[in-house]
């Protein structure tokens, strides 16, 4: 479902470069659950962008369930992504001034879903934060905040979900809640790819992708104890 | 040097109430290092923002060094904070046009310091970061913008530092060397407190002070392996 070969990502800034991505393949079949691990600035949400289709590589090929993500328009790209794609940001990219629940429900009113109030109550009580729907961000602590950039990139029922570290704030009994969401998800049939520090989650997941200054330098079946 | 007693702290949201901190009470002696921890939401970073004088308690008193905070005027809080404390945030607060080297500068610009250009190198050379300089935050990984934050909370020389969640972004071992600088500092003197989620950052301190729902639960000596 997801086909990386040789994607590269420099950034450019004045007059040095930062080869963020320097030759990525990776190849995830439908309903894995895939980890992504490595140090801070090796290239793991750089590569969390382009597969979200949030940014486009410099050179190499994206597949995405078949499309070439790198011939389509930005019309068309948005579109895929709302379509298949749920996304939690590391910086969870929150609207400021908006309740939670307003939050979770904006996906579902672009994409004309019915019920999109009671579905996005649901998605909160699902990460515990019922009794927070009309916080708005500046009113709830850093995991909460997380939690409702969680349960917004579920909300559309997309076929795969991508975190960029969706437990970094949580206390561990919290992160372990939201870890047993991503697997029943994994378990119906979701695509799942996390960006995460901790090696316990990651243990909890099929695979771990490591990368070190932008290149994967291993990938690695997960022994299940 | 820090001595807490009774702290309330409740927030006023349209006709709900969120009792954040429900009676807490704390003492810490100068020289100490002390590790917060608690389920997301238990009133961690409203209680570290109470105590780096960034908000008042409702009621309770907070003696930061024999002076009492809650007497303080904004502008005499201000001041004692600038030369006090040094402060890392768990959004990391990063001026959002402003490069990396001038993030680490601005405090010592304020305090009227030498060599504050310098010392903003040293400081960022010491989280590993000196090649990313004249990056602005956009420009820059999580974890590299969470190292900024610790820099510039150091640069000043404070003899406190609170830190919320500063190895949140951080995979482990960049995580570890944020800690040896914790530590050093703790051993030439330095008060230090850090929230943490993380079980083995905590072990790195000799003091674990557990929040649940608003109040302290636990205070204990870290047993030295
Ligand atoms: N400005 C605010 N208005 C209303 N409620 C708030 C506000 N700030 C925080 N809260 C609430 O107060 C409680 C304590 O928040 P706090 O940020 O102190 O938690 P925390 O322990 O730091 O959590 P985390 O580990 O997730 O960062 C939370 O339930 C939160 O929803
Ligand atoms: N817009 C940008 N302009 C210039 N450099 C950038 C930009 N965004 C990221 N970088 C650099 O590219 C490298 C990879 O960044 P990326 O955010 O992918 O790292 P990461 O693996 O997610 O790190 P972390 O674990 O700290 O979040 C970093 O060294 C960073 O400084
Ligand atoms: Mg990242
Ligand atoms: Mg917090």
């Amino acid at each position: 479902i997801i086909q990386v070969e040789y994607v590269h990502k420099t950034y450019v800034l004045g007059d040095t470069q930062v080869h963020a991505l320097r030759g990525v393949s990776l190849q995830i079949e439908a309903g894995e659950f895939v980890a992504i691990m490595g140090p801070s600035g090796s290239g793991k949400s750089t590569f969390m962008n382009i597969l979200g289709c949030l940014d486009i590589p410099d050179s190499g090929t994206y597949l995405l369930d078949g499309i070439d993500v790198g011939g389509q328009t930005d019309d068309e790209l948005a579109e895929v992504r709302n379509r298949k794609m749920g996304f939690v940001f590391q910086s969870f990219n929150l609207l400021s001034r908006t309740a939670a629940i307003r939050q979770v429900e904006l996906p579902m009113v672009y994409s004309g879903a019915k019920d999109a109030r009671e579905r996005a109550m649901k998605a909160l009580e699902r990460v515990g934060l019922a009794d927070r729907a009309e916080h708005r961000p500046n009113e709830l602590s850093g995991g909460q905040q997380q939690r409702v950039a969680i349960a917004r990139s579920l909300v559309n029922d997309p076929p795969i979900i991508l975190g960029d570290e969706p437990t970094g704030n949580l206390d561990t009994r919290t992160g372990e809640e939201i870890l047993a969401i991503f697997q029943e998800l994994n378990r119906a049939g979701k695509t799942i790819l996390i960006v995460t520090h901790e090696p316990d989650v990651a243990l909890h997941t099929d695979r771990i992708v490591r990368f070190r200054d932008g290149r994967i330098v291993s990938d690695e079946r997960v022994e299940k104890q």
